[in-house]
């Protein structure tokens, strides 16, 4: 992978695709 | 500011590219390419269990926008299709 | 702005969506998900030639400004990390 792929293991279990201007944003996604 | 190469990245930058690659892959399912989904997924060696939105997703929607407002840009909205919003905006 | 779903869709809308496929297509190559690149052509049926353009390719870099403002915003920036640059354009 290039040194522009996204970290193998990301930070968080369980990834959620939300729409980060979603009020409940930041509550969702980590 | 936008040509930038990865050469000096910003502190946002790691998470930047793994919330592209999220979106990419919730794209990738939207538009219908399940088996390149997938296979994304295991290229970037993701084992995780992931939420999309609703369709189109982020990405598209978020591109749409951009595009709308690049092509709206002073210099290239002569030769680019772009809203009359994007127009006002840019010149704002 | 970001949330919509096509409906009101601006002229520009049907170019941004082949251009996001095409940049979607490159960013593919530049992370390294070649196999996922090709899968996605094909499963999209694109038969145009492509020529991709230099790592890391326009939505990656687009992206990552996007990403750097979105987080330099003053509602967000304590939470997010992002540049001092991208502090001074939302604050200017």
């Amino acid at each position: 992978l290039s040194e522009y792929a996204p970290p193998p293991n990301p930070n968080a279990d369980h990834l959620v695709a939300a729409n980060p201007f979603d009020d409940n944003y930041s509550a969702i996604s980590y | 500011m936008y040509g930038k190469t990865g050469k000096g990245s910003v502190p946002s930058d790691g998470q930047a590219r793994e919330k592209l690659a999220l979106y990419v892959y919730e794209y990738l399912l939207h538009v219908g390419a399940q088996k390149s989904a997938q296979t994304f997924l295991s290229e970037i060696r993701w084992e995780k269990n992931i939420t999309v939105g609703e369709p189109p997703g982020f990405l598209h929607s978020w591109w749409c926008v951009f595009w709308d407002l690049y092509c709206a840009a002073p210099d290239r909205r002569e030769a680019c299709e772009h809203s009359s919003e994007a127009k006002v905006f840019q010149d704002y």
